[in-house]
């Protein structure tokens, strides 16, 4: 070695052109995804890492891609031989109740996945007589008055609420899935969707190249006029309408990226959710951390009326209580999915947050949703909404009563 | 994983909770 490094001689030769130009091109690429994403910045500002060294070597790991592999590590079938002596060393470890469980026969569950999703015997959380009842097994890591938009993470860190949630957009939609069409939204339909050789684009994104705005959104094209929404819709998605709001308009709030699932949207003005807050009454957090032996599936807390989702793809750093007090914007910095609707002292929302060990949130009542996927994740800051008008067009969404179980985490 | 409730409710609302405490479905959180 020592000789060849010594005695080698350095001869130097020209690379051929095509890797130059590939190199070129590669650069310009990367140069035009930059300027495009600081665009998206505008719109919605980042959310950016903050917190000590560990909190930035954890960051330069590839999580949502961990994640995904313990998930499909999880779901493999175990041996029926080693089914209950694992899951019984991993109850003892993490202080699972296995005398509640709903199957006592731990060869049931065919894998760790499966057994950490596991139901409970009906009857053993019996729901309290209270405004306010936890939706979940964990433990409060906090809870009090939100004072300006500010969520505080823990003491003396907050994060915004309004990235929390997603800022509302004064939109109008409609679902074409109750046959109802709106002769107004109707006009606005023809100038949103065209259809050339059977890709649909927005006219508005159109319009709005001309003036010289950007656009990027995804969205699935009009539903037909029946059908409900009730019914699983594995259609793909399809890159169609993107719209931002027209320049020169408020950037106090994040625009949303919205999915407008069978409905159509007109312009947009960025407002925030609790804008309807009235005086007499203020706003309140709870937050409920799920340890890994905890029962994962997630309830009502309290009898409302979910009007929407918001899905907020994002990284899945472990949101235990020890990244809590070292990691800032922890909550909005993970993929979550906000659920928002009204209760009867007005705005109600609850916000599931993933983590590395569980980045799949199930929502029992939207089959559509899907989290922790592959693909690459929206810009930070934007959501895809989905609307459950359908639920209940009566009361606007999905009714639930207190203690009735709305989905949970899965494991990757 | 965590759930973040964030609601609206009369300013008379009082949590019946503890920080770090352990907590299961069902159980009471507040009343007004």
């Amino acid at each position: 070695l020592a000789n060849a490094w010594n005695n080698t001689p350095t001869k130097w030769y020209p690379l051929p052109v095509g890797i130059g130009a590939l190199l070129l091109a590669v650069i310009q690429f990367r140069k035009r995804k930059d300027i495009e994403e600081d665009d998206l910045s505008e719109m919605h500002p980042r959310v950016k890492l903050q917190g000590g060294w560990q909190v930035h070597v954890l960051g330069a790991l590839p999580l949502r891609n961990l994640s995904r592999l313990w998930g499909y590590l999880n779901s493999l079938e175990l041996p029926i031989w080693l089914r209950p002596t694992g899951f019984r060393v991993y109850a003892w470890f993490f202080g699972c109740n296995l005398d509640e469980i709903e199957h006592e026969d731990l060869t049931h569950y065919k894998s760790l996945g499966a057994f950490f999703y596991r139901k409970l015997k009906d009857g053993v959380r019996p729901i309290a007589t209270a405004d306010l009842v936890s939706p979940a097994d964990g433990t409060v890591l906090h809870f009090g008055v939100i004072e300006n938009h500010q969520v505080e993470q823990v003491k003396g860190l907050t994060y915004s609420l309004d990235a929390l949630l997603g800022s509302s957009s004064i939109q109008e939609s409609h679902n074409v899935e109750f046959g109802e069409r709106d002769p107004d939204l109707a006009a606005v339909d023809d100038h949103e969707f065209a259809n050339v050789n059977g890709i649909e684009y927005s006219l508005d994104r159109l319009i709005g190249q001309e003036k010289g705005q950007r656009a990027v959104s995804l969205s699935r094209p009009p539903a037909s006029d029946s059908g409900s929404s009730d019914e699983e819709d594995n259609t793909p998605l399809t890159p169609f309408d993107a719209s931002f709001p027209p320049s020169g308009s408020s950037t106090d709030d994040q625009a949303s990226v919205a999915l407008q699932m069978g409905t159509s949207s007109v312009r947009r003005m960025p407002q925030r959710v609790t804008a309807g807050v009235k005086k007499e009454n203020e706003l309140y957090f709870a937050v409920i951390y799920l340890a890994p032996g905890d029962y994962h599936r997630f309830h009502s807390p309290a009898p409302w009326v979910v009007e929407k989702r918001r899905h907020f793809a994002g990284e899945l750093f472990s949101v235990s209580p020890f990244m809590a007090k070292r990691l800032a914007n922890l909550f909005v910095l993970n993929e979550r999915v906000a659920l928002l609707g009204r209760w009867k002292y007005g705005f109600f929302g609850m916000v599931p947050v993933g983590a590395t060990n569980v980045g799949s949130i199930k929502i029992n009542f939207d089959k559509t949703l899907r989290t922790n996927l592959r693909r690459r994740p929206l810009p930070a800051g934007s959501y895809t909404e989905a609307r459950y008008t359908a639920a209940s067009p009566v009361l606007g969404g999905q009714p639930l009563r207190p203690g009735q179980e709305m989905g949970g985490f899965e494991l990757g | 994983s965590t759930i973040v409730l964030v609601f609206e409710a009369p300013k008379t609302f009082k949590f019946e909770l503890q920080a770090g405490q352990k907590i299961k479905v069902g159980e009471k959180m507040g009343n007004v």
